[in-house]
């Protein structure tokens, strides 16, 4: 995957989701 | 089961759904498919009458994703007594739309020359889920942020024993696309998203965690009445 800064905001989405 | 196919979305058993007592002796059974974008409705005919059947044709009423025949129903024989036919009869989804309830209902009217015969039949969402209906992973972001938090729907899918890579390539294979993979603490969080021929995207969050066989789906769309057929046709995509 390319390093747009989106990865990240995904793993930050997935985060968020498991500790609201 | 049903039988899976190469090149397209799971294929549900065919179902009888005009019983011949109902229908002055013609019994139609059928299951709706996907292939390449092409949706179709497959249909047994049986003649169980004592007289020969001519002169058939098919109308649907109005219903919620506009399915219509896209040809007229061809069966180019008189069907004799105890003879059945199995025909394929293409559908698109640029009919009249009209609201049903349920959202997925189907009414099929079928003409002989004996009689008009009516039946109802429930379609699986996941014929209406397109071939492109993978979503660019910016957009998703921001339309996962943007879809309000009370049009997110959450379900469990139970007795489903497989990995998360199972489960995208199942799911890839009847068009519901995974767009990112995130492990938190020991789960598996897989970001989706599939469109409908009607243009309605639907958003979702999978949870898998090893071992266990109950998952946990979040969707998230704006037409939030289509959650619950999306989620029947999840769980009938990984469940055959």
């Amino acid at each position: 995957e390319l390093d747009d800064g989106l990865d990240e905001a995904f793993s930050r989405l997935a985060q968020s989701r498991t500790n609201p | 089961s049903g039988v899976g196919s190469l090149s397209g979305s799971y294929v549900a058993p065919k179902a009888v759904w005009l019983p011949a007592m109902k229908a002055k002796g013609l019994e139609i059974s059928g299951t709706f498919t996907r292939q390449v974008g092409a949706i179709s409705m497959d249909l047994q005919l049986t003649n169980k009458a004592l007289q020969v059947m001519t002169d058939f044709a098919i109308q649907f009423n109005r219903n919620s994703f506009g399915l219509a025949p896209a040809a007229p129903l061809q069966v180019h024989a008189p069907l004799s007594p105890n003879q059945t036919v199995e025909i394929s009869l293409p559908l698109n989804t640029v009919g009249s739309v009209m609201k049903m309830e349920p959202l997925n209902n189907l009414q099929v009217a079928v003409k002989n020359n004996i009689d008009v015969f009516y039946f109802s039949t429930l379609y699986p969402l996941h014929i209406l889920f397109v071939e492109d209906g993978k979503m660019d992973r910016q957009m998703f972001l921001a339309t996962w942020k943007d879809i309000p938090n009370e049009n997110e729907a959450q379900f469990q899918i139970r007795d489903c024993p497989l990995n998360a890579e199972a489960v995208s390539s199942k799911l890839q294979n009847s068009n519901v696309f995974t767009i990112a993979k995130r492990n938190v603490e020991a789960q598996d969080m897989l970001y989706q998203s599939l469109r409908l021929t009607n243009g309605i995207w639907v958003l979702a969050e999978l949870r898998i965690q090893p071992g266990n066989p109950n998952f946990t789906l979040s969707l998230k769309c704006r037409a939030p009445e289509v959650s619950q057929h999306v989620c029947q046709a999840y769980e009938t995509i990984l469940k055959n």
